[in-house]
């Protein structure tokens, strides 16, 4: 699925990029197992168009459906949601936290931002992640240079925007080298 | 080059179309 080649259908509208849906779940119960996670991802959907965004959209659970602890990621095809791909190497993600209940409604914005082009910084943006914890979800944004400060300031006031997030809101940069030292994505 | 650029309206309108099922 992940490399499946994807087309707009007569009369679809084209996206800039394909993007792949992947899911990842931690089996209740075992602990977090960084070699394991490859194993546990897989790809949900593939998608090059906003008729086949929403087709695979809406046959997906939202967040604030899902249970225990998981993750949706949604990124270019050709990406893999993992530090380690050739695209995310240098590259960082902005964190936010958000309470249960805000959930839902902040990822598909954000996919609608991702997918439509909003975040303007040429080809930076790799990828977007919910990830269902226990008391709190975090959306995460990835882009592809951490140190190239433009960007990711420009990444960060469109996140900002595109959520309708208060000022009260943190959100916080890390880097994927950051993650990598401390085994931990948050 | 050129983008191709949606805004949120937009995504949503396409939302509401047969193609999108």
């Amino acid at each position: 699925e992940m490399h499946r080649e994807v087309k707009p259908g007569s009369g679809e509208h084209p996206l800039q990029y394909s993007y792949c849906f992947w899911y990842s779940k931690r089996p209740p119960g075992r602990p977090a197992d960084p070699s394991a996670f490859e194993k546990n991802i897989r790809v949900v959907a593939t998608f090059i168009s906003v008729e086949q965004f929403w087709k695979a959209y809406s046959h997906m659970k939202r967040p604030g459906d899902l249970n225990g602890h998981c993750d949706i990621h949604l990124f270019k095809q050709g990406i893999k949601p993992l530090w380690e791909d050739e695209a995310n190497k240098d590259g960082g993600k902005w964190i936010v936290r958000l309470r249960k209940h805000f959930t839902s409604r902040c990822w598909e914005n954000l996919i609608m931002a991702m997918v439509g082009e909003q975040f303007m910084v040429g080809d930076e943006v790799c990828g977007a992640v919910v990830s269902l914890r226990f008391q709190e979800d975090i959306i995460s944004i990835w882009n592809k240079t951490a140190n190239n400060s433009q960007v990711t300031t420009r990444i960060r006031d469109t996140l900002r925007r595109v959520l309708n997030l208060p000022p009260t809101v943190i959100m916080e940069y890390k880097k994927h080298n950051q993650s990598i030292r401390d085994k931990t994505s948050f | 080059g050129t983008r191709i650029i949606y805004d949120r309206l937009f995504l949503l309108k396409c939302r509401d179309s047969p193609l999108s099922k």
